[in-house]
This record gives C-alpha cells, sequence and structure tokens, in this order.
C-alpha cells in the first residue's frame, strides 16, 4: 500500500527505427521476393500516440490466387479472424487478392460492430482491385494485432486504405516496411525470403517471403 | 498476438493449400511459445499465385508435394524462431528437444510444460544450469488435472530420464541428469553455456523412440515492465 503509481516502472518502446544492436543481425538487407506480390507500409495512426510508424499493411497478388490461414482456436476469437475463416470457406480457398493488417487495436472482443469493422477493411481493400463483385463475397484476407477490448477507429483505417493501395510495390523496402507495419511491441521487423526448386520443372526458379510478428501473448494453437 | 503471412509464385492447387499450412504450422508457429498466453487473433496466412509458370501441385502423392511441403515447413520454422528470439524482453533463445518418448502428443506436451514453465525460464535468465526445474516439469506434464478421473499416461519414468544443456556454439554437451541420477555439474562450464543467447536442452526419457522441438526464451524483468505498461 505504501507503494505508489510513481514507483511503477514504465516500459518505453525503442525509439523510431532504432533496432537493439543484438537484434540487427535478423534484419535483411536485401531478398528475392515472389513475382506478383506487392506489398505496403502505410501510416494510420492507428494508435493516437502512434505519430508516423506504418500501422497498416497491404499485401497484394496481381492476380487472384489461392490461399490458406491458420487461426488461434482461443474461444474469443477476434472479429478479423472470424470474417477471413468464412472469406477463405466461401471462397474454396482460392480467389483471393490480398490481405489487409492493421496494428495497434486487435478488434477483439469488440462484439457485432467489430465483424462490421472486419468487414469493411476486407470490403475496401477489395474495392481497390475495382472488381465487380463475383458472388462469393469479399477476397481479401483481414488481420489486427494490438489491444484487445476497443473498437478499432474504422473510419481512419478505411480512408488510408486507397493510399495503401498506391504505396504497393515490389522492392526490398517496400516488404520490410510491410513488416514493420505489423510490429507492436515487437523490437525488430520480421522479415526472410528464399528461392527454391520443385522436382518436376528443375530449371524454374520459385520465389518464398514471409513476414510475421509478435512478442507476447505468444503460445500459438492455431487449426 | 502471432500474425504471419507468407506468399509464394509456386503453383499450388488451392485445395491442398491447407494441408500444406497446417502441417508446415504444427511444426513451426505451433511450436513455440513466449509467456504461454494463447491470443485471440493468432493467425497465418499463406497465398500462391502461380506466376513463376511450371506445373501445379495438384497431389498429395507427388514429388513435388513433398519438396513444398519441407520447403514450407523450414521456412515456417525460420519465421517462428524469430519471434522466439524477439520475445519481449527475451535474452536468450531456447531450443527444448524432448526425445524417447513412446508418443509424440507426450513428447510435445513435455518439451511445450518445459518451454512455458516460469522456473525453468526465470532459472534460464539467471544462467543456473537448474535441472531439478526441468526434471520438475517433465513430471507434472502429462498428469490429469485435479478432479478429472486419474489418466496418468505412464510415458515418464524417473530412473530413465536424461538431461542435457548443448551450447549453442557447438562445444561438447553438459550432462546434468543421466538416468535419473544427477552429475556432478561443472558450474563454471554450466555458467559458460548459459552465457551464450543460443541453448538446447535436451531431454530423453528414454522410454520410446519419438520426439518433440519446442522453441522458447527466458523471462527477464523486462517482460513485467512491458506488460505491467501494455494499456487497455
Amino acid at each position: 500500500p505504501a507503494m505508489s503509481q510513481t514507483s511503477i516502472r514504465h516500459y518505453s518502446a525503442p525509439v523510431e527505427g532504432a533496432i537493439p544492436v543484438a537484434k540487427q543481425k535478423y534484419v535483411p538487407t536485401s531478398g528475392t521476393y515472389p513475382k506478383g506480390f506487392l506489398v505496403s507500409g502505410t501510416h494510420v495512426g492507428v494508435k493516437a500516440t502512434n505519430k508516423s510508424n506504418p500501422d497498416l499493411a497491404f499485401l497484394a497478388s496481381e492476380t487472384p490466387c489461392a490461399a490458406a490461414a491458420v487461426f488461434t482456436k482461443n474461444k474469443f476469437q477476434a472479429a478479423p479472424v472470424t470474417v477471413s475463416r468464412d472469406i477463405l470457406k466461401r471462397r474454396n480457398n482460392k480467389g483471393i487478392r490480398s490481405v489487409i493488417v492493421n496494428s495497434g487495436c486487435a478488434n477483439a472482443v469488440t462484439g457485432k460492430g467489430g465483424m462490421e469493422d472486419a468487414e469493411k477493411m476486407s470490403f475496401e481493400a477489395d474495392k481497390c482491385f475495382g472488381e465487380s463483385s463475383d458472388g462469393q463475397g469479399g477476397s481479401s484476407i483481414v488481420m489486427s494485432t494490438g489491444v484487445i477490448g476497443q473498437r478499432l477507429p474504422i473510419q481512419k483505417i478505411l480512408l488510408k486504405i486507397p493510399t495503401a493501395y498506391d504505396n504497393l510495390g515490389s522492392s526490398h523496402e517496400h516488404w520490410l516496411t510491410a513488416a514493420r507495419a505489423i510490429c507492436t511491441t515487437d523490437t525488430f521487423p520480421k522479415l526472410i525470403s528464399r528461392t527454391f526448386s520443385l522436382p518436376s520443372s528443375p530449371s524454374v526458379e520459385y520465389r518464398m517471403a514471409g513476414m510475421t510478428k509478435g512478442a507476447g501473448m505468444i503460445h500459438p494453437n492455431m487449426a | 498476438t502471432l500474425l504471419g503471412m507468407i506468399a509464394t509464385d509456386a503453383p499450388i492447387a488451392p485445395s491442398l493449400l491447407p494441408s500444406l499450412l497446417t502441417s508446415a504450422v504444427n511444426k513451426s508457429f505451433n511450436s513455440i511459445t513466449i509467456d504461454g498466453d494463447t491470443s485471440t487473433n493468432d493467425t497465418v496466412a499463406v497465398l500462391a499465385n502461380g506466376a513463376a509458370g511450371g506445373q501445379e501441385i495438384t497431389s498429395e502423392s507427388s514429388e513435388d508435394y513433398t519438396a513444398f511441403q519441407k520447403t514450407l515447413t523450414e521456412f515456417a520454422t525460420d519465421l517462428a524462431k524469430l519471434v522466439v528470439r524477439d520475445g519481449e524482453g527475451a535474452t536468450k533463445f531456447v531450443t527444448i528437444h524432448v526425445t524417447g518418448s513412446p508418443t509424440e502428443f507426450g513428447a510435445r506436451k513435455i518439451a511445450s510444460t518445459i518451454a512455458r514453465s516460469p522456473l525453468v525460464k526465470t532459472a534460464l535468465y539467471g544462467r543456473d544450469a537448474n535441472w531439478g526445474r526441468i526434471a520438475c516439469a517433465t513430471g507434472y506434464a502429462l498428469l490429469s488435472e485435479p478432479g478429472q478421473p486419474i489418466n496418468e499416461v505412464e510415458e515418464v519414468t524417473p530412473a530413465n530420464i536424461s538431461v542435457s544443456f548443448i551450447p549453442g556454439d557447438g562445444s561438447p554437451e553438459l550432462k546434468l541428469l543421466v538416468n535419473g541420477e544427477p552429475e556432478s555439474v561443472d558450474e563454471a562450464r554450466a555458467s559458460e553455456i548459459l552465457e551464450h543467447e543460443d541453448l538446447e536442452i535436451h531431454v530423453n526419457l528414454g522410454s520410446g523412440k519419438e520426439e518433440a522441438t519446442y522453441w522458447t526464451c527466458d523471462y527477464s524483468h523486462e517482460y513485467i515492465t512491458i506488460n505491467g505498461d501494455y494499456r487497455t
């Protein structure tokens, strides 16, 4: 009881762009990225305190593609989990155009309003591709990460999705910025890429790139 | 929360992607832990647009399927390890390798329990070769919960268990427990091993041929600071 608020140590996130020296070796300086994919990282300000860091990532395929996802088995599944699972199910894992991701707010335990927000994000991303509805519902997977129990500042996000589309590109910098945009308490962006071949087409060089985020609340159990 | 996106220009039939991803994730993202809390938002997606050309993978029995499965699993594992390396406040990257189990389920459960144990993780932060805490976590991992019928799987026989530390620098392992009997541990050598960022804890149950691997990190003061400050 004698302790006051002043005795609480507060966490200071690394200043913008500052990656701890010990972690710098895990951040790639170049990469080989898959053909036909474009990415971006855009600042929205999902958290009011975020004045400049990208917090909206967009991953798009130039053509509709095959996709699959695994999702948390936590019974309190966030709205974007439910919406994305429905999209993949309705589409039988094909015809997917993009993944739109915000950090700063998880859109979890946000009720029906949260579901509507996740659907709006997916719909707004779809609109960027200028295609009329094919009757199968959205073609953009949506993800969110950050604080649980708060509604997304959805209008701010929706307004910036066209900008995120305009920002799309295929360079290493584009991929790295997108990887930064999904970070929360992470201290460095997590991005890797590689080339590989398959036995039936040994002369064809295939590419794979991936980004991930996570630092806390990590004990995944996905299916 | 864990989020992940993987994109490839290889041509994969949409119907095969879910099984490819599930298998890869079970051996990668589903085999890491930082603090034992499963998020409401964890999602990993894979997209394949076929832009590089070549033959589409259409059969689970094809060589291409097997090769792609291996590539995807290794790739997902490398991504998952990066998450562990960035665990909130983490100073260590720890591989928990459980071998000699009668079942893969048992090996995974034990590896997961050791990887989540706060006392194991604080010992690692304190650079203490505390094999007792590892043995303790191994011993309760397969017990039934209070109130449930006794359903103890007899996979853990203390007299068969060996525990060792395998340093990240490739130097010889340090045996801590051999067939249930404690070794005389060279504390200086143990401290030397625990100075490194990377460490493998090998637990051999001595009761079978199945194995499992989990990746985890230590618990530091910083974890409390970060999460004591994170607000809803």
